[in-house]
């Protein structure tokens, strides 16, 4: 089946490295950064890149959706629109196919997920991520993550969680919750519970393997005083966001967006 | 005698953290950040403080020029402005004190060195930098710092410098070269090209003392997967920026912003 994800945030935050660890592949090879010389480009640029690949035994069709510019330019004045026209045209052809007489090949290249990725400055919400926020909520499935969590140490990083949090609840921001079933079991009540006291999850990506002290090879970061490890957990909150995307919420994800995100934008789109 | 530093950058690119790392003091309480509710500001803020300090036994006071709001909005446009008029509110009180008849007392309120904090992306300058750079270089000594470099790896350090200063000489922007005079003693002459080697200098600020595994107590910051010093010079280029900042280079510092970047806006002003 499909998944679509979209990537936000500015250049430099890990999100080509952090997709690569997420899917573990190397979906963005590293990027070419342009020379002092050249052009830079004017507007957001909205890119696919798509992979046929496996999870727990399901093959999957992943696209993930890049919008190079966001937030890099002096101006950012509505960086926002083109993402969210890019979001609603999607909708728009999944409109179209659905009103077809032959409905038995639909293709869903809707968004299912939006990773938003907030800069760790340790403060707050900057003025952009919540225009982004309030702009995309109702129409896609948001899930901001701290960018370069490595940056941050613990205690810096739960007062930036809840300080993030008290700014999405102070902007009536929705971000996505991962549901809590009371008919499952215990375990995985547990676990979707832990998972959900995580949130924003604290990232740090990695594409390349680095030895440990006491000898391991780990995905991770190679510092003079020490190595993070991104699959620990300890480190950061890298495992329960893989978790929460592609074990736990794939389904959730994909469905919310169905019957709740596209109903109402059909709606409204029918009324007018 | 008095000395007047600027710091600009975007918020939480701990640019308090550094003053006060750099001056050992805190000039900077921790920050009160505005409640998700408060009224956020609209334009740059230009705002002061001063302390009088001892620095080799010379007594000097110190005066930071703050400037809360750079590159914090959706849009930037122009952000530099406030900060280009306070530099040269500052030349033009300067003249108007040298054009008195009474000159004993001169105060000498210009900003002699400007430190450009760049977010460590591991990319390339921002437009944003490019564009503060372009203005203001020629009206105060420009010492653009890689903040917070404990984001990055050793390698991606070095890649990020070669990068910066080749968007630096590509835009011709002329930041401040710590002069090397060939009548020094070896020593001096040595320790002054390892300076000059590092620019421009990756730092890590920290005003707290944690304790490394093996039991020291230092300046730094305590990660679960290790404890990054300021003073190590293994870590980080802080040392060598305090060294060009307050040993080595204050004096040639004040004198190139009297000698040469006063005495060009003087002329340019008084042809005009
Ligand atoms: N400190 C830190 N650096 C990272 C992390 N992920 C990637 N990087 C580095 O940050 C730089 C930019 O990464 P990239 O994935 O290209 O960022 P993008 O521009 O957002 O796609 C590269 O030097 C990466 O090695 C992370 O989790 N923590
Ligand atoms: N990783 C890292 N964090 C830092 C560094 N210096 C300060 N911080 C943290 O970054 C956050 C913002 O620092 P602050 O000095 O207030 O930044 P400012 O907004 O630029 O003045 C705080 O949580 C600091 O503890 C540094 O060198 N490296």
């Amino acid at each position: 089946f499909q998944f679509t994800i979209m990537v936000v945030g500015e250049s430099g935050l890990g999100k080509s490295t952090l997709i690569n660890t997420l899917f573990n592949t190397t979906l963005y090879a590293p990027k070419e950064v342009l020379a002092p010389s050249a052009e830079r480009p004017k507007t957001v640029a909205i890119q696919s890149i798509s992979a046929d690949i496996e999870e727990n035994g399901v093959r999957l069709r992943l696209t993930v959706v890049d919008t190079p510019g966001f937030g890099d330019f002096v101006n950012n004045h509505e960086s926002w629109k083109p993402i969210l026209d890019n979001i609603e045209s999607r909708f728009d052809s999944y409109l179209e196919q659905e009103n077809r007489v032959n409905r038995q090949k639909i293709v869903d290249n809707r968004v299912h997920a939006c990773l938003y990725f907030i800069q760790p400055t340790g403060h707050s919400l900057k003025p952009i991520d919540v225009e982004f926020m309030r702009q995309l909520h109702t129409k896609v499935n948001l899930i901001p993550v701290i960018a370069k969590a490595d940056t941050l140490t613990d205690e810096e990083i739960l007062k930036f969680k809840q300080r993030i949090l008290s700014d999405i609840a102070h902007h009536q921001i929705h971000i996505f919750q991962a549901p809590i079933y009371d008919n499952d079991d215990e375990e995985t009540i547990a676990e979707n519970e832990e998972i959900a006291s995580k949130i924003p999850f604290a990232v740090v990506g990695s594409d390349r393997e680095v030895r440990t002290a006491d000898g391991r090879s780990v995905r991770g970061r190679s510092y003079p005083w020490g190595v993070i490890e991104v699959d620990n957990e300890e480190h950061c909150d890298f495992v329960k966001l893989r978790q929460m995307l592609i074990r736990t919420n794939m389904e959730e994800l994909r469905e919310h967006t169905n019957d709740v995100l596209y109903e109402n934008w059909r709606s409204e789109k029918l009324i007018n």
